[in-house]
């Protein structure tokens, strides 16, 4: 979830 | 997706656009340096792996396909079309000071030791300080044409409001990466120099030179 969310900024 | 995360993508990509735009339209890269335009592309690239790999929205990979041609055009105009306007003499910042530190943490210092992730965490921390050879050349020549103190302006904007926005982040989600809030913060601060110039010279209607 953590890396998802991180992926998901710019 | 907050506000200020919006606004930060915008004032990124307003940012890349300037630039873009002031070298075509005055046919000139000089007082850009390629140096930086060059880490910058490879930013993207070896942050956009995840591309291929996993699809999050419509919006996130607009933005990421847009982001990425826009740097290589850009690159392709200082070292192509009009290498004959580029600052070869100042623009001298070693970037394998940068490249090569910013490697070696990302292998130290990662969320998941894996290719993707690696790279990822090696964007992160290469876009922290790739701007430095375009710091170190305004300084060298020591002043900047208006054009490219805004797109500074919107580029050193852009990571501040990414700051905000993980600030509004931990609060209402509990969520924060001190990967990226760190090199976030180390991003913003080498800017701080530029903002005063900018604000207290720019904003006045001065172009931005230094003091001898």
């Amino acid at each position: 979830k953590d890396q998802e969310d991180r992926h998901d900024e710019l | 997706m907050n506000v200020f995360r919006f606004l930060g993508d915008l004032s990124h990509l307003v940012a890349i656009v300037i630039l873009l735009l002031k070298i075509w339209k005055t046919r000139s890269c000089s007082g850009i340096s390629g140096r930086s335009q060059i880490l910058f592309a490879i930013v993207f690239t070896t942050r956009y792996l995840d591309l291929f790999s996993n699809f999050i929205s419509v919006y996130n990979t607009s933005m990421k396909i847009v982001y990425i041609t826009c740097s290589y055009a850009t690159v392709y105009l200082i070292y192509g079309k009009f290498k004959a306007t580029y600052d070869f003499n100042h623009d001298t910042f070693r970037i394998e000071f940068l490249l090569v530190p910013s490697a070696i943490l990302a292998f130290l210092v990662n969320h998941d030791f894996s290719p993707l992730e690696i790279l990822w965490t090696f964007s992160i921390y290469l876009e922290s300080v790739a701007i430095l050879p375009q710091l170190f050349l305004v300084s060298k020549t020591g002043e900047a044409e208006t054009i490219t103190s805004h797109y500074l302006f919107a580029l050193g904007s852009y990571r501040l409001l990414y700051l905000l926005n993980w600030l509004w982040r931990y609060f209402s989600q509990g969520f924060y990466d001190l990967i990226a809030l760190l090199s976030g913060i180390l991003q913003t601060v080498l800017y701080c120099d530029f903002f005063y110039l900018y604000i207290s010279k720019v904003l006045k209607g001065k172009k931005l030179s230094l003091p001898a």
